[in-house]
């Protein structure tokens, strides 16, 4: 096996490790130290570094937008996704003017392993697990659904009250490591103003709430922004995303991160669920790792652009 | 290590409100230990769920009984994943 000797001959048109995932992070980190630097905001359950890297060109606590890839650890695409965003900034940065222009101002903070438990456990145990690995006491079924325990409605309809259902909602809001390291970074940065987390699948750009049929008073901007962001999507292979808040686009659901979010003060809270092919759910040739990848980053970059363009 | 051997991916479409509520109180029966992938939102969205292979016969016939349309997606789950693990090895070397 043939370890690849820096982010150029990083393979990021196939699936990988945790291991591979975190020699990519360091190796990004040395090779462009003034602009990314790795921050660990936690620890998993199993102890693993929760790791995000940073993407800045100086200044203190300036504004930023977040973006996390993978919550739900058998969403290899998305993982994958992230990997290939981190050196497309890299890359971009002093060529691209839209994202150079973002960059000049805010920074942006990338978590492409959002639950690594879950995810060392696809690739070692069971490809199909989407949850943490903390185990539940009294019962034999382990992990909760990360993005049923953030306290945004927390306990409503729309997640399960039992250990074994794959939407677990855990014993209490932020009873995870994964979310709760998030919720405290975000809380002491206090100066996010876009939060992205992505999922797959089924082609879709989300907006709050999932938790209440109540429109966010920023719905009209939400709304249109999302469009923006799916036409400039599609533009580039022709995929096809609806858009709309969570509850009303697929279903009631409670305790979901950019619920929270939102209700934290961070306008910009989007959450995509990437490609469907129809064929293949999750379970996304590798093929399609970079396609998918490229025509999300026009959608993010839709949404950061105008973050930037649009301070609050 | 967990396998899926003869696990089937089912996409399911409903023609209306009654068959939407068929498919989520399907979703329900956890003796059925389905695997929702794409859960019930509306008439026009598909639900697609990952079905054990010893659990596919009542499934199959849950839906027919009912008229529920659906098609299979992932013919045998193992066989995709173990190509994907292939894949993933002949790429690393």
């Amino acid at each position: 096996f043939v370890e690849p000797r820096d982010t150029d001959s990083f393979d990021y048109n196939n699936y990988h490790t945790l291991s591979e995932i975190y020699s990519f992070q360091d190796m990004l980190v040395d090779e462009n130290p003034s602009l990314v630097s790795k921050m660990v905001i936690g620890q998993s359950y199993e102890g693993r570094p929760l790791n995000v890297l940073k993407f800045s060109t100086g200044g203190s606590n300036r504004s930023a937008i977040w973006i996390d890839t993978g919550i739900h650890s058998r969403e290899w695409v998305t993982q994958a996704s992230g990997t290939w965003f981190a050196k497309k900034i890299v890359t971009d940065y002093g060529r691209d003017p839209a994202l150079t222009a973002i960059l000049d101002k805010m920074d942006i903070y990338l978590e492409i392993v959002t639950n690594p438990d879950g995810f060392s456990y696809t690739h070692t145990r069971n490809r199909m697990w989407r949850k943490t690995r903390k185990p539940n006491p009294g019962s034999s079924c382990v992990g909760v659904d990360p993005n049923r325990n953030w306290d945004a409605g927390f306990g409503g309809p729309g997640a399960s009250g039992s250990s074994c259902s794959e939407t677990y909602r855990g014993p209490k809001a932020h009873s995870e490591s994964e979310v709760k390291s998030i919720v405290d970074f975000v809380k002491s940065h206090g100066n996010i103003k876009a939060f992205i987390s992505i999922h797959a699948y089924s082609q879709m750009l989300l907006y709050p709430y999932g938790y209440t049929r109540t429109p966010v008073r920023d719905q009209a901007k939400l709304n249109s922004l999302a469009k923006k962001a799916i036409t400039d999507l599609a533009s580039l292979y022709g995929t096809r995303y609806r858009y709309g808040s969570i509850i009303n686009t697929i279903y009631q659901a409670s305790g979901s991160t950019i619920d929270w979010t939102y209700n934290q003060g961070i306008k910009y809270s989007y959450t995509f669920e990437l490609r469907d092919t129809g064929r293949y759910g999750f379970i996304l040739p590798a093929n399609q790792i970079v396609p998918t990848a490229q025509e999300t980053w026009l959608a993010l970059m839709a949404i950061m652009d105008h973050t930037l363009k649009n301070p609050y | 290590k967990e396998t899926f051997v003869g696990d089937q991916v089912l996409r399911i479409v409903a023609k209306d409100v009654v068959q939407l509520a068929l498919i989520k109180d399907l979703e329900d029966m956890v003796e059925l230990e389905l695997d929702v992938w794409m859960g019930v939102t509306d008439v026009a969205s598909p639900v697609d769920i990952r079905v054990p292979f010893y659990n596919l016969q009542s499934v199959k016939i849950y839906l027919e009984s009912q008229n529920i349309e659906f098609s299979i997606m992932i013919e045998d789950l193992q066989m995709l994943l173990d190509e994907e693990q292939e894949k993933m090895e002949l790429a690393a070397r």
